[in-house]
């Protein structure tokens, strides 16, 4: 199976 | 002083309506060119990012810039109340603004309705994006793009979305076995609602949560076209293009074994 990565591993915080 | 008047108050309520169930709490950001609202789901896979421009409204009046901290779940019932027809203001008074005020009107104008909704404090990143050259992007009918996740759902709760030059495939495998839907470039120049467009820079195959998909096709009635971007490693966007302006959602893909 292969693991969900979330938005904050690719975009960071203005 | 925020003053901003949509004759058609339909389209707010279906914006609303394709955020509500991603999105609790957001800051609807507003300024003299439009408003605009960046919020992540709660488990940070997702990431909607909706913006409208001042053109849209007439009249529209922003002094300064400013947030309107908001819980859409109030925000949606409030809308609930404004008649498909009805032209709707959203109002604030921008130095303190503790309420937003939604004016409803009936198109024969003899019908007002006017609610006030308690803003709250939101203190939310704000990710920057960065425009991408996507290696594929697709154009397609909003509708082609709900059904396939919605047919494909009962297969698995993830799609692997494969785009070839000629091609664009989504497949699902789950215990019950498999399915996949593909779909040719169309040259229906005659409907261009219903052509398909692929643009291609290199083949992808990412694989992404049917059920963040599903959620995003919420967006379908605002727009006759989806565009999909792609890219190795990058999150999806997939986009609702409207004349006053576009809500683009975002999903991280899902990696490695």
């Amino acid at each position: 199976l292969k693991k969900q990565h979330k938005i904050t591993d690719f975009y960071s915080e203005e | 002083m925020f003053e901003a008047r949509l004759t058609q108050g339909a389209l707010l309520k279906r914006l609303l309506d394709s955020v509500k169930e991603l999105v609790t709490d957001a800051n609807f950001d507003c300024s003299e060119t439009g408003i605009s609202l960046q919020a992540m789901d709660n488990s940070h896979v997702a990431l909607v990012s909706l913006s409208l421009r001042a053109e849209g409204f007439n009249p529209y009046r922003c002094d300064r810039g400013f947030s309107l901290g908001v819980n859409l779940n109030s925000l949606n019932k409030i809308m609930k109340c404004a008649g498909n027809e009805d032209v709707i203001t959203l109002k604030a008074d921008d130095s303190s603004a503790d309420s937003l005020c939604l004016l409803f009107e009936n198109s024969s104008n003899e019908r007002v309705s006017e609610y006030e909704l308690k803003l709250m404090d939101i203190d939310q990143e704000h990710l920057s994006i960065p425009e991408t050259d996507y290696d594929a992007t697709v154009m397609m009918p909003s509708a082609e793009f709900q059904r396939i996740c919605r047919d494909l759902m009962v297969v698995s709760e993830s799609v692997t979305i494969d785009v070839s030059k000629d091609e664009i495939k989504f497949t699902a495998e789950g215990e019950l076995g498999t399915g996949n839907v593909k779909l040719k470039p169309t040259s229906t120049i005659d409907k261009p609602e219903e052509s398909i467009t692929i643009e291609l820079g290199q083949t992808v195959s990412l694989q992404f949560s049917l059920k963040y998909l599903s959620n995003f096709t919420r967006g379908t009635p605002l727009s006759d076209q989806v565009m999909l971007c792609l890219s190795d490693n990058m999150p999806l966007l997939v986009e609702y293009k409207m004349d006053i302006g576009y809500i683009r959602y975002y999903l991280a893909p899902k990696v490695g074994d």
